[in-house]
């Protein structure tokens, strides 16, 4: 009964507002994914102009059956030494692991389809969760990444809200969104920020690599 | 499924981002469990985009250590929220492993205990049944044996609202405690947060793991995620 009674968590650990680093933007959007028409694909994007690029880093599940997009993005971060990674492409409903060579090319063109609008070769990173063994829906997928770069006015936000939508955009049985930032001082007085957001109620006990 | 992100507008070396999100990693996300399942698509990324206008850093720059320190701690807060939504969780479980032989043996006995259906049962049911948590310390996959000396060894419940007495003995020197306070036990118990402290006594090292209490809701939510 008492579980039952669920507290509101939504509200006890939800920020109501945020601090974002420069230069990021993000995207969400339902695409379809999800039968309950909830909001399940989304994108971070560095619009930061430097020579190299944003640097990236990554740890992976040790997991023997890495699902389709920890091996692509793997190969890219392998390729690319941490360098020039300027998209982060998220979707959950489907986790397309344990898919196979079909599984492998769906996130593989994922990843081609965000590089193709934001002009940069080899230049994104995907992730996905939700139901092992399925297949992921490539049309609605594709419309939905279309959809983010050219809907009029564009859906990229910099502020709290575009931030929360992308946390919402990548749970699946949470009950609230993991979002949280905080600014802090170097001691040479240069302030930087941190943003996090993050997923999971289930399968959870991550050895990461 | 894990899955997260964290940014940043600092110029980073991407060998230096990898080393602090590594160092981040094996003191927070890979500190957590819901249920003891590993999924297929656990990926954690840390991004850094230099929109900052300062110094690149590098594992050998002067403020490298200060960012990975701030970076660890979120790292920790983040992580601790996926803890919290466990499925059908009511209660967020930290288990404090000190005075380890070394660190990967403090973990190995944190997540023995983490991960014990029998403990997580107990903590939900908010019964002081430390014959689990002793069962759980017990038949962990220690790396040195000489880790756990079971007449060092001592286990307490801490309250977390700073309430006196702080801390609920349950096992001292590898003893039970026969007389403990049962009345004490329950509200420490009834409490959201949970602290359980296990002093190994064979050395200095320390880890940190966080779990929740393993309610109904667990198998409901799960009896049928695929459709």
């Amino acid at each position: 009964k008492r579980a039952m009674n669920t507290v509101d968590k939504y509200s006890l650990y939800v920020p109501k507002s945020g601090v974002f680093p420069k230069c990021l933007k993000v995207a969400s959007i339902a695409s379809g994914i999800k039968k309950n028409g909830n909001l399940d694909l989304g994108i971070i994007l560095n619009t930061h102009e430097s020579l190299n690029g944003a640097s990236l880093a990554g740890v992976f599940t040790t997991n023997k059956f890495q699902a389709a997009p920890v091996v692509v993005s793997k190969n890219v971060l392998e390729q690319q030494q941490g360098h020039n990674i300027n998209a982060i492409v998220i979707n959950s409903g489907c986790a397309n692991a344990v898919t196979g060579e079909v599984g492998m090319h769906d996130a593989r063109d994922m990843v081609q389809s965000v590089n193709s609008h934001i002009g940069r070769a080899n230049s994104t990173l995907v992730m996905s969760t939700g139901v092992i063994g399925q297949l992921l829906p490539m049309e609605k997928v594709k419309n939905g990444i279309d959809k983010m770069f050219l809907r009029k006015g564009s859906t990229f936000g910099e502020d709290y809200s575009s931030w929360l939508n992308l946390a919402k955009s990548i749970t699946t049985t949470d009950t609230f969104p993991k979002i949280i930032s905080s600014r802090f001082t170097l001691p040479n007085g240069v302030q930087y920020t941190l943003t996090g957001i993050a997923k999971g109620a289930g399968m959870i006990s991550p050895n990461m690599a | 499924t894990l899955l997260g992100v964290i940014c940043t507008d600092l110029p980073i070396s991407p060998s230096a981002l990898q080393s602090m999100l590594l160092h981040a990693t094996s003191r927070s996300f890979n500190c957590i469990s819901v249920d003891g399942d590993m999924s297929t698509n656990d990926t954690l990324y840390m991004m850094a985009n230099g929109a900052i206008e300062t110094d690149i850093i590098t594992e050998s720059s002067p403020y490298f250590n200060s960012v990975q320190e701030k970076v660890v701690d979120f790292s920790q807060k983040l992580a601790q929220l996926i803890v919290r939504d466990g499925e059908g969780a009511t209660k967020l479980v930290t288990v404090n492993v000190r005075n380890s032989l070394n660190f990967e043996d403090a973990k190995v006995v944190a997540e023995s205990i983490s991960n014990s259906m029998l403990v997580k049962t107990a903590l939900y049911g908010e019964d002081v049944n430390w014959g689990r948590i002793l069962c759980a310390i017990g038949y962990a996959k220690l790396g040195d044996v000489r880790s756990l000396d079971v007449t060092k060894l001592k286990v307490s419940f801490v309250a977390t609202d700073n309430s006196e007495p702080n801390e609920l003995v349950l096992i001292e020197n590898g003893v039970p405690q026969v007389n403990i306070n049962e009345s004490r036990a329950s509200e420490i118990l009834a409490l959201p947060d949970i602290k359980i402290v296990v002093d190994l006594g064979t050395g200095k090292e320390e880890c940190n793991f966080w779990t929740c209490d393993l309610s109904h809701e667990y198998v409901t939510i799960n009896g049928d995620y695929r459709s």
